[in-house]
């Protein structure tokens, strides 16, 4: 499903080089549920960033269910990040200016999905995570958190295939945080979807069955987790 | 030295009131060591803003030194966040075309600080908190615990006798959290600075002398943490 071959990523700054990612090497099978550790600037999110199909490698392959992505159109990438994966930021880049069930219906747009429909289903997926009664709030209005669980609900609004967290539970209380971990073991459950995130929390990657640890720039370990 | 009393935070949407805080009340005395803790949405921030003098509150009083603050001009305000208080936001705010040193010696600007004493305090505050190598990049080219360390950074430049922290440790993994709290549990003792903070993670929380816990806008519980 996701296949990385020697995957590097090189910043170039002036006369120095940032070695963000070293020759990962990687595969993750459909319906897998991983999670990804490794200290700040270890290179966690330029690799998830890579495996969304938002940024490219600076050498090494990178397949997506067998089809190399360095060959793949803009129009085919778009169509991927928009349909196949789902993708939860950092930093949630939300839209400013817009209410946080127009920002969850914003996927569905591009989708080409009709207004009434994106309507009721992006309210659905808010409830999901707990913000019923925050559907019109914008981002400035929404607490860290709430702003979180935004950005998860419109990862998940075009039922994609693949779910790519970064850290989505880093503003969450440990209660809010397990309700979307088990939102998102339900989904690789019940689904077959697979869920990669990366976490900062040990009990939160315990719920997942892979472990991942990177350290700069390159996988140094890796434990399965019996089932708990 | 920050008084609260029956503080409450009214967010006026049209016909929806959201009462953010409701009637909190609060002593935190010079040289404390404070965590506050509670469910997303329950208030933090909002009170964290409002102690830090970035926000009014719709009823009630604040003293800080025994000042009424309502009673502060903006001139006065603007001293007392620059010199009194440092703060970092949940989200940074980080300045996005300027560098990480750059960012660190904006509030030594507005302190008067000459150009080459801003440089070097502002080179030895990243150095402090592991980001000696990326003094020169900007937010974008930092990862998020980065970005989040040069938050932290330069709300101490200024040498503020107040430190208020909202969810510092959140991005950066369980090591380099842990360098950050010891980083202000040094400063409260070796130099009486008051710290609070909010956190969402219990072994942090169990680094202070004090958790208050937060629940739709009011404290509902508070205990003493023995000598750890
Ligand atoms: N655009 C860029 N230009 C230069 N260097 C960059 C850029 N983006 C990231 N980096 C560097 O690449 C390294 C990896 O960054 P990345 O964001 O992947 O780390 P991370 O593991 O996600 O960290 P965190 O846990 O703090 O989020 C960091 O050291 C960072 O400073
Ligand atoms: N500008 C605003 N307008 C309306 N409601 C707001 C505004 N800012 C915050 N709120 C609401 O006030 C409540 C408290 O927000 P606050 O940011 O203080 O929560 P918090 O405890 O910091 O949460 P988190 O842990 O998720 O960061 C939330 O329910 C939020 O939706
Ligand atoms: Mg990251
Ligand atoms: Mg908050």
């Amino acid at each position: 499903m996701i296949r990385l071959e020697n995957l590097t990523r090189v910043y170039h700054m002036g006369d120095v080089d940032v070695h963000a990612l070293r020759g990962v090497n990687l595969e993750v099978g459909s319906g897998e549920l991983v999670s990804i550790m490794g200290p700040s600037g270890s290179g966690k999110s330029t690799l998830m960033n890579i495996i969304g199909c938002l940024d490219k490698p600076t050498g090494g392959q990178y397949y997506l269910d067998d089809t190399p992505v360095a060959q793949l159109n803009d129009d085919d990438l778009a169509e991927i990040r928009n349909r196949k994966i789902g993708f939860v930021f950092q930093s949630y880049n939300l839209l400013a200016r817009t209410s946080a069930i127009e920002n969850v219906e914003i996927p569905m747009i591009y989708a080409g999905v009709s207004p009434s429909v994106r309507h009721a289903r992006a309210k659905a997926a808010l409830e999901n995570v707990g913000l019923a009664d925050r559907l019109h709030h914008r981002p400035n209005e929404l607490s860290g958190g709430q702003q979180q669980r935004v950005a998860i609900a419109r990862s998940l609004i075009n039922e994609p295939t693949i779910i790519l967290a970064d850290e989505p539970t880093g503003n969450l209380d440990t209660q809010t945080g397990k309700e979307i971990i088990t939102l998102f073991q339900q989904l690789n459950r019940d689904r077959g979807i697979t869920v990669m995130f990366v976490t900062h929390d040990a009990d939160i990657a315990a719920c997942t069955r892979r472990i991942l640890r990177l350290r700069d720039g390159a996988i140094v370990g890796e434990e399965k987790v019996d089932e708990p």
